[in-house]
């Protein structure tokens, strides 16, 4: 399993700090694979 | 040739002191304007700013405000997605933004 | 031959971090004259409604927001003290700093992706020192 570590909390840190992140959740589209499994409506959602 | 790029190089050199020093003072200058208690006061968006940017506007948009050096994890369990968060410096704060 | 060779791999280099470091000075005027201008930005509304904004309706800086289609579903797990959370998303999302929020909100007035209007070209000269004007033109 692939995972980043990173430091939040600062601002005008480096710019594509979270570039990395971003590419590697587009990159397997979850919403897609759960369309294809023919998986389950979503639950409810919860709120925080 | 030699003496050509030796000429070169050192005119390299400067130029990247140059930057090296402007750089140093950049970030001086950036770090004291955020920490200026004026500037900070007035460092502050609205949800309406973030819903602006965000494509398209309705979608769950989350805000995470959090101390210095806390720790985020982004990991591809077996499915979907797992995040956390861990500060040694204070609670974390998250919210959602309002849809309305 | 060997020297000249030698000082043809210096000289890349050197040109590679010079290209870097013009990069994060680039980067860094960007931010200065985000930040100054969402200030300004604030200060005159502030100044026009002659009131500042409630408590708890606007969102302080430093952030980092996380946006995710409208039907994902997320767990979410707190420590009592709040200072661990973890969450579990069954969806994609995004997640942007406050610069990046800044700059889509126009705040470094396109310097960013070359599209900054003459006017906004001065006013952006205006909010940075002396010493950094050549480098925003």
């Amino acid at each position: 399993r692939s995972r980043i570590l990173i430091s939040i909390g600062e601002s005008f840190g480096s710019a594509d700090k979270f570039q990395k992140i971003n590419e590697m959740v587009s990159s397997t589209d979850w919403s897609l694979k759960r369309r294809l499994d023919g998986g389950s409506a979503p639950k409810p959602l919860k709120r925080l | 040739r030699f003496p050509a790029l030796q000429r070169e190089v050192s005119e390299l050199t400067e130029a990247e002191e140059k930057l090296d020093e402007l750089i140093n003072k950049c970030s001086l200058q950036l770090r004291l304007l955020t920490e200026d208690t004026h500037n900070k006061k007035l460092g502050y968006v609205r949800c309406q700013d973030l819903r602006n940017t965000v494509n398209p506007p309705d979608q769950i948009i989350m805000v995470i405000r959090a101390p210095p050096e806390t720790q985020m994890q982004v990991s591809e369990p077996s499915e979907g997605y797992q995040i956390s968060l861990k500060s040694s410096k204070g609670p974390i704060d998250v919210f959602l933004c309002p849809e309305d | 031959a060997q020297e000249c060779r030698n000082l043809e791999l210096e000289k890349q280099k050197r040109l590679e971090r010079i290209r870097q470091k013009r990069a994060q000075l680039e980067e860094l005027i960007l931010q200065q004259i985000a930040f100054k201008n969402l200030v300004q930005r604030n200060q005159a509304s502030e100044a026009l409604s002659q009131s500042t904004p409630p408590p708890g309706s606007v969102i302080q800086l430093p952030f980092i927001i996380l946006n995710t289609d409208v039907r994902t579903v997320i767990d979410c797990s707190i420590s009592s003290d709040k200072c661990e959370y973890l969450f579990n998303f069954d969806n994609t999302f995004e997640i942007h700093d406050d610069v990046e929020i800044l700059k889509r909100m126009g705040m470094s007035l396109g310097l960013e992706n070359g599209t900054c209007s003459p006017e906004n070209l001065s006013v952006a000269t205006s909010l940075v020192p002396k010493s950094l004007e050549a480098y925003v033109t």
